[in-house]
């Protein structure tokens, strides 16, 4: 692909917070 | 029936299907949802991102989905 190494590196970041927030909100709903 | 509005349906639906590895804009977003106002997709933005179904990129203008990969 045609990203930096550090963008890719912010993009796992971020999906890594996103899976977090996503587990937190299904889990606040049971 | 997922929670989300049709409009949040919408917007996550595309951006799941973006295989760009940057992910999609909100510019592309508009450019595809012509029925939808910007201030409409930016609230589902905004929505999707703090629910953890989508997340910024390479900045705060593209999104990827928690959904694909």
């Amino acid at each position: 692909s045609g990203l930096t190494e550090e963008q890719k590196r912010r993009i796992e970041e971020n999906r890594q917070k996103a899976l977090a927030r996503r587990a937190e909100r299904l889990a606040a709903q049971r | 029936l997922n929670g989300l509005t049709a409009h949040q349906s919408q917007v996550l639906n595309l951006i799941k299907n973006c295989p760009i590895p940057e992910g999609m804009s909100i510019q592309e977003l508009k450019a595809q949802l012509h029925n939808m106002s910007m201030s409409t997709i930016q609230q589902a933005v905004e929505f999707l991102s703090s629910e953890g179904h989508i997340y910024s990129t390479v900045d705060d203008d593209h999104f990827k989905s928690t959904d694909t990969e």
